[in-house]
């Protein structure tokens, strides 16, 4: 069989599918200080997946929106934020803000930093020492 | 009652893969 470290270069998906490699990808962004992509990817993955489960509380996921909009998208010179466009930014505002959660409320920003990633930082990933070294 | 970076967290790790 195909050993994980050669799948992971076939796609972004296929890194981010399999622990071992979202453990690497994440030591090369810390290094490059930007490991705060890969956590807002997986937190936007996790909030629509928070709305898809029955009996989660409203307000739990109002919270969670809070958390990732105050952490991710508020501060204009966190890493995230300059990877997202300013009208993706004022449509989640806006949604905090009026109290409007809905489950598709992060996908235009999770796709924004998802093509950052896959433009950048996952091809410089595939040429680094620590992907080279560990296959 | 969960702290925000509690809640973060909780959330980040539901989205990732499982260990095959």
């Amino acid at each position: 069989p195909t050993p994980p470290y050669l799948k992971w270069a076939e796609s972004l998906h296929s890194l981010l599918d399999d622990q071992d490699g979202i453990h690497l990808f994440r030591t090369f962004l810390k290094q490059e200080e930007c490991a705060d992509v890969l956590d807002f990817w997986f937190a936007c993955t996790g909030f629509r997946k928070l709305e898809a489960n029955e009996g989660q509380g409203e307000e739990k996921k109002l919270k969670l929106a809070k958390a990732i909009y105050k952490k991710y998208i508020l501060d204009n010179n966190g890493i995230v934020s300059r990877q997202i466009k300013p009208a993706t930014k004022s449509f989640i505002k806006d949604c905090v803000m009026r109290l409007h959660i809905d489950p598709a409320m992060f996908d235009q920003a999770q796709t924004e930093i998802q093509t950052m990633m896959e433009e950048n930082t996952y091809p410089l990933f595939l040429k680094s020492d620590i992907y080279l070294e560990y296959t | 009652i969960d702290s925000e970076d509690d809640l973060l967290q909780e959330c980040i790790s539901s989205a990732m893969p499982k260990k095959k």
